[in-house]
């Protein structure tokens, strides 16, 4: 029974392709079977694994033109259902199909076989990502410690709170992540004092975050994830962290 | 005569936001009357000057439900039409206008008193920035040295030739504007050598790019831009150069 997790977040630059891939990857090192969804025009998952201009892809798919697994790519024992930059005209169709919000869980509750199906949404709120929420048992945000960061937040929280009363009563936030985190800043210790006082994010924070480090921004140039790239980084440390924290939450699947 | 400059990349976090605000602070500081205008639901460039839920804002100056002038607010001399959080609604209506990316154009084209009209728009192609791009003389992208931002910007580039061929006969490429620059790392030497070799970009980057300087990301956290804020730093430095390239470019304006 597949865990559907939606990596979210509309402000752009957080990490969210960061998080899905090597969030992935971490929990296929553990030795679980997974599935990570492409939701961008811009396929920064896709061509982290070397994909460019696939003939099948999330686009057809959600609009069912395609079956996802023809759809499917396997690389280094981790499943990818790519994106396209044409996505966009996809994206339209998808907006004009009654029940468009109920498109991509269609797709997922057809195909059981993953212990962790990850998607990586677009920096926005629109159809793509309300998609996702919709098919998805929980959600983590990345979020950089930078201005505007929580008021960000509260949108998305809102949003996801929206989709949960009207379309998918299941859904929970499996918990915020910070992300490029450096502690010694004045910024992060801004973030990290805003949280202690802030008693609407209690138990939603991850206790693990992800620190700044070059190599999580390397490793996709030569296609690979930082388990493959650089193993004992603190990237690499810090999303098997995440990854082990993520499966005490939810472990049992 | 407004010289209207959309600041675009649908990569998220690559400083539309800082050039927008900075940029069009630098021209108000060299004497050039200067109209901003968030594009974004984020609405990050709007909370930099510290507006919050306006009555009137871009989504319904674009639908035509309000004047420009009504939801243009002064702040320290710079004008500002703000964006508003649930500008995604408006978006669905902007799409199903017929001519519905010759919106902005229709407004800018009436407001003809202002030297600079800078356009922030959001990490995407789709309906609002496609609209800047037809209201454009010019555009910029600013992008930050990492993995695949130069086949991004191949994207951003063919859209805006498109615009250009189909749409707006007069639009062309301020620049590409390098942002976040650490020219010691690998990244960013990487970064040079591709645009010494890739000849598509010769006389294409700005001469000029802006530094990595914590003093750009503290400045909106109190409302201020960077010659406020912090008037000898890097970042007021770079951008002042920016805009002084920028006229010397279209100066006569
Ligand atoms: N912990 C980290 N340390 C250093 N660099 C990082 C880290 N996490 C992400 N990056 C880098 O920051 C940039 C943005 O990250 P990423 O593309 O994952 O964000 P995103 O939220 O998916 O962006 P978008 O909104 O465009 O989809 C990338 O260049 C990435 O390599
Ligand atoms: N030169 C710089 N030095 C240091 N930090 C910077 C610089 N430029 C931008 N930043 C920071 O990087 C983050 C992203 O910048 P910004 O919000 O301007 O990007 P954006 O392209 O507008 O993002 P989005 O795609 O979400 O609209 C912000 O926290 C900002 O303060
Ligand atoms: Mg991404
Ligand atoms: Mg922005």
């Amino acid at each position: 029974m597949a865990k559907a997790i939606s990596i979210i977040n509309n402000k752009g630059g957080t990490g969210k392709t960061t998080t899905t891939l090597n969030l992935g990857a971490a929990l296929q090192k553990i030795g679980k079977k997974v599935l990570l969804i492409d939701l961008d025009s811009q396929c920064n998952l896709s061509n982290a694994f070397n994909i460019q201009n696939p003939t099948e892809h999330i686009g057809n798919v959600m609009l069912s033109k395609s079956e996802l697994s023809d759809a499917i790519i396997n690389v280094n024992n981790i499943d990818i259902v790519p994106s396209v930059t044409n996505l966009l005209e996809f994206e339209y169709m998808i907006n004009n199909e009654p029940g468009r919000e109920y498109l991509l869980k269609e797709v997922l509750d057809k195909n059981n076989h993953y212990d962790y199906v990850i998607m990586d949404c677009p920096p926005s709120l629109g159809t793509l990502a309300i998609n996702s929420l919709v098919a998805a048992d929980s959600y983590i945000v990345p979020m950089q410690a930078e201005n505007f960061a929580f008021q960000g937040l509260d949108r998305i929280l809102e949003s996801a709170e929206k989709v949960q009363r009207r379309m998918n009563r299941n859904l929970e936030l499996a918990g915020i992540l910070m992300v490029k985190f450096q502690p010694r800043t004045k910024f992060g210790q801004a973030v990290v004092k805003n949280i202690a006082q802030n008693h609407n994010l209690d138990g939603k924070l991850f206790n693990g975050y992800i620190r700044q480090d070059i190599s999580l921004m390397e490793a996709p140039a030569f296609g690979q994830n930082i388990f493959e790239y650089a193993p004992s980084s603190r990237g690499a440390t810090d999303y098997l962290n995440i990854a082990k924290e993520l499966i005490l939450k939810y472990g049992k699947a």
